[in-house]
C-alpha cells in the first residue's frame, strides 16, 4: 500500500458515498445517469468475485463489501425507491454499445484464459467507459448539480491516483499491470474534459453548464 | 519486473 493507492480509494469511497447520500436525502436522482451506475454494479460484481476465493486483507474485503454494498443500494435507489425522479429521456446512451466491445476484448486481451481472469479483464475494461452514460446524460441536459461535479470529480481522481500508484509499484516494487495500467489512462483522460469545467467553474462557485 | 496482477488492488 503507498500513499496514493491509499487516496485513491479513499476518493473512489467518497466519490460512491457522496452520490449515495446526494440520493437519499435530496430523495431524487434527477441528473443522474442510472446506466452509469449498473455499469458500477456490474464492474464491481464481476472484479470482486475473488471475495469469494481469496482473503488479502480485511481492509481489502470491508472495502470490496462497501463498494458492492453501496453499489447496489444506488441503483435500487435510482429505479425503485425514487423511480419517479429517474431522468430516463436524457439518460439514453446504448450501454450495450459498451458491454459488448468491452466484452469481446476482455476475451481476446487477458493475462490468463481462465474464468475469474477473464471476468476481472472485463470490469477493468468495463470501468475504464463505466462512467460514458453519465458524462453524456451532463452534455444532453446542459448541466449538472454542483454535489453531482463532486461525485464526478472524486471518481475521476481516484484512477488518476491509481495511475500515480502504479508508477510508484513499478518503480519501488517492479510491478506492473498494463492492461490495468491503459485502461485507467484511458479512464482518466475521459474525465479531462470535465476536470477542466470543474476547475475552472465549479471552483470557482460557479454552476457546471455546458454550452448547450 | 513481470505483468503481475494487482489482485491486492481494489
Amino acid at each position: 500500500m503507498n500513499i496514493f493507492r491509499l487516496f485513491g480509494d479513499l476518493s473512489h469511497l467518497a466519490a460512491i458515498i457522496i452520490l449515495l447520500l446526494k440520493i437519499w436525502k435530496s430523495r431524487s436522482c434527477a441528473g443522474i445517469s442510472g446506466k452509469s451506475q449498473i455499469l458500477f454494479a456490474i464492474v464491481f460484481t464481476t472484479r470482486y468475485l475473488d471475495l469469494l476465493t481469496s482473503f488479502i486483507s480485511l481492509y481489502n474485503t470491508s472495502m470490496k463489501m462497501i463498494y458492492i454494498g453501496c453499489s447496489y443500494a444506488t441503483v435500487y435507489l435510482i429505479y425503485a425507491k425514487f423511480r419517479a425522479t429517474y431522468d430516463g429521456n436524457h439518460d439514453s446512451f446504448r450501454v450495450e454499445f459498451l458491454i459488448v466491445p468491452v466484452g469481446g476484448l476482455a476475451v481476446l486481451i487477458n493475462h490468463d484464459f481462465s474464468l475469474l481472469e477473464i471476468l476481472w479483464t472485463f470490469s477493468i475494461y468495463l470501468e475504464s467507459v463505466a462512467i460514458l452514460p453519465q458524462l453524456f446524460m451532463i452534455s444532453k441536459t446542459g448541466e449538472a448539480e454542483t454535489i453531482t461535479t463532486h461525485y464526478l470529480f472524486c471518481q475521476g481522481l481516484y484512477r488518476a491516483l491509481y495511475l500515480i500508484n502504479w508508477i510508484w509499484r513499478f518503480y519501488f516494487e517492479g510491478f506492473f499491470d498494463m492492461i490495468a495500467i491503459v485502461a485507467g489512462v484511458v479512464q482518466t483522460i475521459l474525465y479531462c474534459d470535465f476536470f477542466y469545467l470543474y476547475v475552472t467553474k465549479v471552483l470557482k462557485g460557479k454552476k457546471l453548464s455546458l454550452p448547450a | 519486473p513481470g505483468k503481475l496482477n494487482h489482485k491486492d488492488e481494489l
